[in-house]
């Protein structure tokens, strides 16, 4: 374990939040005020009724311009882009949709099950003509455990980069560099959990979560697979260049 | 590289 100062982490803490609030896609005020806004049934039946290819489309629409701002994120990181350019490629293919997936529960309301998702809020059921519901209802199950958590900005951020920084991707080049920023990171991320007064459990229910990002996004890969070999030309013609470059 | 063309330009981009 690296040597950091209090100063060091405190700095890295407040380098990460500050990334965080300014690559977030959408404050956390604006989707409370959204919240209200659910799917009234007949646009939920207009999803439902759309081809199969238009909703994954779409979706594969929504996710890249999340991941983007992700990607900004990660460029924001103390560090990141001192890493080598493979590892930078390594590390976002691997961890964009993972931080994708944390930043949904801010997205998400608890008491509905929705998700801010094209304008409004919506529930599993308008996800229907993905043909996917064991993946859209892990993804929903996700969110649903992540806020129960109630992370505060600042620790979606830490834990976010925590993330994004895993050293045990494949493919790595300077492992050690990676390793080293990643457990700065940590240390960041327990010294936000103790200055907020965080019960001693926190840090071992993030660690499940990163077993269920690794999970989401494997199943998000085999059920766009399965897409892509029904479908090859809609994939190659239709889908954002980024998104295939990451998931291809 | 060829493979990861719009990361890369991602990734040169200065941060705005």
């Amino acid at each position: 374990s690296p040597t950091v100062s209090m100063a060091e982490l405190e700095h890295l803490a407040q380098n990460i939040s500050k990334s965080h609030v300014e690559t977030c896609q959408y404050l956390r005020e604006e989707l409370q005020q959204l919240s209200w806004q659910a799917f009234l049934q007949d646009e939920v039946d207009g999803y439902q009724s759309k081809p199969r290819e238009v909703m994954w489309q779409l979706c594969a629409i929504k996710i890249t311009e999340a991941i983007q701002y992700v990607v900004e994120f990660a460029k924001r990181i103390d560090g990141f882009m001192e890493l080598c350019q493979n590892d930078q490629i390594v590390l976002l293919k691997a961890g964009s949709l993972e931080v994708v997936f944390v930043r949904m529960c801010r997205a998400f309301d608890t008491q509905n099950n929705t998700v801010y998702f094209d304008g409004k809020y919506a529930g599993p059921d308008v996800f229907k003509a993905l043909g996917c519901d064991d993946l859209i209802t892990s993804v929903f199950d996700f969110a649903k455990s992540m806020c129960s958590l109630h992370l505060s900005e600042d620790e979606i951020a830490l834990f976010s980069a925590f993330v994004l920084l895993s050293a045990d991707r494949t493919w790595l080049q300077e492992k050690l560099q990676v390793e080293k920023l990643q457990q700065k990171t940590q240390l960041a991320l327990q010294h936000v959990l103790q200055k907020n007064q965080r019960e001693d459990g926190i840090l071992s229910k993030l660690r499940c979560k990163v077993s269920a990002l690794r999970s989401l996004c494997a199943r998000h890969s085999e059920n766009l697979s399965a897409f892509r070999a029904v479908y090859p030309d809609i994939v190659r013609s239709h889908f954002p260049p980024l998104y295939k470059e990451l998931f291809g | 590289k060829e493979k990861h063309k719009i990361l890369h330009q991602l990734l040169q981009n200065s941060t705005s």
